[in-house]
């Protein structure tokens, strides 16, 4: 509860016209925009425990980092970057189930997208557009963006995919068309 | 090289001024462009009315048309199985990227603006214009906080009769997360789905604009006693967002399809990234 009064703390000061309006002094806004991103912070943690809760296998569990990246909107994410292997794990907080278009920043030529039954997902790679990568303080060395599709992701619920980056041979390999998902 | 993207559903591409163009023979023939322009903020001293600065408080242009950018940049565009993109750059600090989805029925703007110039010691309002060929008689309508939509009238007040002082600032309205207009007599609908609240107005039948970003370089004595001026980095603060534009006939399935979409943009999945650098899939599965 800790964690989600700052996120509570936050909206409540944050019903004041000038909040809602921008027409705070600047320090003021910079101000609100800490307190914000320490909230989004400890939702980050609070969501991630309660994944890790609800895991099947609780031995391995406690291993598994939960990261969100803040920055997907400039395409700049050092977790999806720095590992050739990780987990795309989608929480939908609508109440009903939704299927969207993931998009993340990546350095790799080619990869791999598997869902939890094991079927490999059609990917795209899309450049990432100079004038995003020229944005004032974007720290990325992404050049790609990595586009797949998630399906019926459940209501109130999380959806998770394991993308690996391929390796030259498997990329040679593997250039028969993917099954299409009916 | 590849002139034209948008799927078996939309025809776009760009012309020589940087307006994207995009045909739509599937959506009843409505024909749309797309277009940065841009307000110079007025500069007063504040001691009178018509002498208020454009600031925090106030937007204010001292002119009465946006005004065009001049077309430096380039376009790209980039075909695959899932996405087509129209990587489309106007100038040094305004450029966007146009998406269409395999599967969905709408069109995506990612914008991306600044640091805004302001070399020329002049304020500036940068705004989008969607300009279509739809006849929506001085009407168009805003959500309020995203929730029911509030009809507008240009020029014109709901209850009471109006002198307007200033053309296009009266005519702004606020935009939490949609904003659109139809042809009564063609019974079409286009509405614009914002990831964030803007201003918006429609000054001509068959426009719809959105305010994007903003720098200012006088305050407008309205108490902040500051500049609308952001930096970050050092320089100008830059934005980036999100319109999604979708149109079709004016129905309620239509409507849905409207409702749907501002929830999806409003509520999307939140992602976590867990590195799994020693784990194989068959261990993670």
């Amino acid at each position: 509860n800790k964690k989600i009064n700052k996120f509570r703390e936050a909206m409540g000061i944050m019903q004041h016209h000038d909040a809602v309006t921008g027409t705070e002094k600047q320090h003021v806004a910079n101000d609100y925009s800490r307190i914000l991103s320490n909230s989004m912070r400890d939702g980050n943690e609070l969501c991630s425990d309660n994944l890790r809760n609800m895991m099947k296998k609780k031995e391995n569990s406690d291993s598994v980092e939960f990261h969100s990246c803040l920055q997907l909107n400039i395409s700049s994410c050092e977790h999806t970057e720095n590992n050739k292997n990780f987990v795309v794990t989608l929480y939908n907080p609508a109440s009903q189930s939704l299927s969207t278009y993931v998009r993340v920043p990546v350095k790799g030529a080619s990869y791999s997208v598997k869902d939890y039954l094991g079927k490999e997902l059609v990917t795209q790679l899309v450049p990432i557009p100079a004038s995003v990568s020229k944005i004032p303080g974007r720290q990325s060395l992404a050049v790609h963006d990595l586009i797949f599709l998630a399906r019926e992701i459940p209501a109130l619920g999380y959806q998770s995919y394991y993308v690996s980056e391929k390796t030259q041979e498997e990329e040679i390999q593997s250039d028969e068309p993917i099954e299409e998902n009916q | 090289s590849v002139l034209f993207m948008g799927g078996d559903t939309y025809d776009i591409s760009v012309d020589p001024s940087g307006r994207v163009v995009m045909q739509s023979m599937a959506k009843e023939g409505i024909r749309m462009t797309q277009a940065f322009q841009f307000y110079k903020g007025a500069e007063g001293n504040n001691m009178v009315f018509s002498n208020r600065s454009s600031g925090a408080y106030i937007f204010r242009p001292n002119v009465t048309r946006s005004i065009d950018f001049t077309y430096t940049g380039k376009f790209k565009i980039f075909k695959g199985p899932l996405v087509e993109e129209l990587h489309l750059t106007i100038n040094e600090w305004v450029s966007e990227v146009v998406r269409v989805y395999a599967g969905e029925d709408r069109i995506e703007f990612s914008w991306l603006i600044g640091p805004i110039d302001v070399n020329d010691k002049i304020g500036k309002e940068i705004i989008t214009k969607y300009t279509t060929n739809l006849e929506s008689s001085g009407e168009f309508y805003t959500d309020s906080n995203g929730r029911e939509m509030l009809k507008r009238q240009r020029n014109k007040r709901p209850t009471w009769n109006l002198h307007l002082q200033e053309p296009v600032a009266g005519n702004y309205y606020p935009v939490t997360t949609k904003i659109s207009m139809k042809d009564g007599v063609r019974q079409l609908r286009l509405a614009v789905l914002t990831d964030r609240a803007q201003g918006g107005a429609s000054l001509e039948d068959g426009e719809i604009e959105l305010m994007v970003h903003r720098r200012l370089l006088k305050d407008d004595a309205f108490g902040v006693e500051e500049a609308l001026n952001e930096t970050a980095y050092g320089t100008g603060l830059v934005a980036r967002g999100e319109h999604t534009v979708i149109f079709g006939s004016d129905s309620n399935e239509f409507r849905l399809h409207e409702k749907k979409e501002a929830t999806r943009l409003a509520l999307r999945p939140w992602i976590f990234i867990s590195p799994v650098e020693n784990i194989s899939y068959d261990d993670w599965k």
